[in-house]
C-alpha cells in the first residue's frame, strides 16, 4: 500500500509488511508519531517503537506493547490497527485527544522480531525469542519469564526446551533488555500494558506471588471497567484479575517487573478467543478484536490520566 | 518449514486436583512433544494441547483410562494453517 489508509488491517502481515506500515505512518505525521529503535534482537533485527506525542518533554507516559509471543498474531495486528486508531482519532476523539494532550503513548507492536519472523517462515507456532544460551539443542527463551520480578521462581522452567524457559538470567533476552533500559531511562511510565492472546483476560500483578499487589483493590476495579467497555461493543467476555489467582503461577513475567518499578497501572491482556481457533484465529476477527480491546485501553489510559501519582 | 499434518488441538478439562495432576504430569513427558497452548489452572479450567499426529493414541488412552474429559478443538491444525496462508497470499496479490 502507497499509504496507511489503503494498509489491509483486516490481513495478516509478515515482519517487513508490519516495519513498512510503521515507516508510512511516521512519514503521513511526523508532528504527532515518531519511530524510536530502543535495540536490536538476538538475530539483529531492530525493535522499533512508535511514540506519539503532542510536544513536550518527558511527559508521563502510557506504553502499549504486543507481540512479545510470536504465534499470537492478532495481537501484532492489533498493535497495527492501534497505531492508525491514534493517529485517525487524536484530534475528534475527546478522551484520546485529551490523554494526549497530557501524556504520550509509546507502543511496540512487534516485540519479539526473531520469534514473529520465524513464525512466518518456520514455524507458525513459535512463541519463543530465538537466543541460543546453553549446549542445549533447544533454542529460545520465553521473554514473559525473563523478566527480573520473582525471576526462577514457580510457573517457569529452567529446561531450555521447555516453552516457558526463563533464560540463563533475568533480563538475558535482548528484546526484555531493551524495554528494561528504555522504561529505566525514561522514568515517567504510568501505565504499562502488554498485550498477548489468548483466552480473554485482563490481568495484573501479581503473578509470581499470592500476596496481592498492594494497589489491588484499584486494578480491581480498574480492570472491572475496562472489561465492562470491551464487552459493550460485541459482547465478548473478559475475565479478569490477578495472574497468580487468575491462570496460575508464573514468575518472570513482563508487568510483574513494571508493577515492582512503580508502574502501578500494569496490566496484561489475553485477547480473543477462547480456544476455537487459539492462535490461529482468523483475519476476520481481527479488527472486531482490536476495536474492542482498544475500548479497554482507553479506560485504562484515562484512568491513569486522570489518577496522577 | 514445520507442518502440522494430522496435528490436533484436544480439550482436556480435569475436574479435580487428581486428574490436574495428571495433565501437569504430561508437560514432562518430552517424548510425546505436546504443545501447551493453554497451561493447566485448576480443577474445572480447560487445558488446550497440540498433540502430534503420532502422540494423539497414546494421549488419548492416557486420559480415557485416567477418566480425564477431553475434546478435539482443532481437528487438522494444518488445514487452518493452510487457509491463513491462502488468505494472506490473497491479500498480497489483490495489493
Amino acid at each position: 500500500p502507497l499509504s496507511t489508509s489503503t494498509f489491509n488491517y483486516d490481513s495478516y502481515h509478515n515482519l517487513a509488511e508490519i516495519y513498512d506500515f510503521i515507516d508510512l505512518l511516521v512519514a503521513e505525521n511526523p508532528n504527532l508519531v515518531s519511530k524510536l529503535e530502543i535495540g536490536r534482537s538476538t538475530e539483529d533485527r531492530p525493535l522499533y517503537v512508535l511514540k506519539f506525542s503532542k510536544g513536550g518533554t518527558n511527559r508521563p507516559a502510557i506504553w502499549i506493547d504486543t507481540g512479545i509471543h510470536s504465534r499470537e498474531w492478532v495481537t501484532q495486528a492489533s498493535g497495527v490497527w492501534f497505531a492508525k486508531k491514534i493517529v485517525s482519532d487524536h484530534e475528534q476523539d475527546e478522551g484520546l485527544a485529551s490523554i494526549l494532550n497530557e501524556m504520550d503513548i509509546f507502543l511496540e507492536i512487534v516485540t519479539n522480531p526473531d520469534g514473529f519472523a520465524f513464525t512466518h517462515t518456520q514455524n507458525r507456532m513459535w512463541r519463543k525469542t530465538r537466543s541460543r544460551h546453553s549446549s542445549s539443542t533447544c533454542i529460545g527463551v520465553d521473554p514473559n519469564r525473563n523478566w527480573d520480578a520473582g525471576f526462577g521462581g514457580t510457573g517457569s522452567s529452567s529446561n531450555p526446551c521447555s516453552e516457558t524457559y526463563r533464560g540463563p538470567y533475568a533480563n538475558s533476552e535482548p528484546e526484555v533488555r531493551a524495554i528494561v533500559d528504555f522504561v529505566k531511562n525514561h522514568g515517567n511510565i504510568k501505565a504499562f500494558i502488554s498485550i498477548h492472546s489468548y483466552s480473554q483476560l485482563l490481568l495484573y500483578p501479581y503473578g509470581y506471588t499470592s500476596t496481592p499487589a498492594p494497589d489491588h483493590q484499584e486494578l480491581h476495579q480498574i480492570s472491572e471497567q475496562a472489561a465492562a467497555a470491551l464487552a459493550s461493543l460485541y459482547g465478548t467476555d473478559f475475565e479478569y484479575g490477578s495472574i497468580y489467582s487468575t491462570i496460575y503461577p508464573a514468575s518472570g513475567s513482563t508487568v510483574d517487573w513494571t508493577y515492582n518499578q512503580g508502574i502501578k497501572y500494569s496490566f496484561t491482556f489475553e485477547l480473543r478467543d477462547t480456544g476455537r481457533y487459539g492462535f490461529l484465529l482468523p483475519a476476520s476477527q481481527i479488527v472486531p478484536t482490536a476495536q474492542e480491546t482498544w475500548l479497554a485501553l482507553k479506560v485504562i489510559m484515562q484512568h491513569a490520566r486522570d489518577h496522577p501519582y | 518449514t514445520e507442518t502440522f499434518v494430522g496435528h490436533q488441538v484436544l480439550r482436556i478439562v480435569p475436574t479435580t486436583h487428581e486428574e490436574l495432576q495428571k495433565v501437569q504430569e504430561l508437560q514432562d513427558l518430552e517424548d510425546l512433544q505436546l504443545d501447551f497452548w493453554l497451561g493447566p489452572r485448576g480443577p474445572g479450567h480447560p487445558v488446550d494441547v497440540r498433540v502430534p499426529l503420532p502422540s494423539l493414541q497414546p494421549l488419548k488412552v492416557h486420559l480415557e483410562s485416567n477418566g480425564i474429559s477431553y475434546s478435539v478443538m482443532i481437528k487438522d491444525v494444518q488445514a487452518l494453517v493452510d487457509r491463513e496462508k491462502k488468505e494472506m497470499l490473497r491479500t498480497r496479490r489483490w495489493l
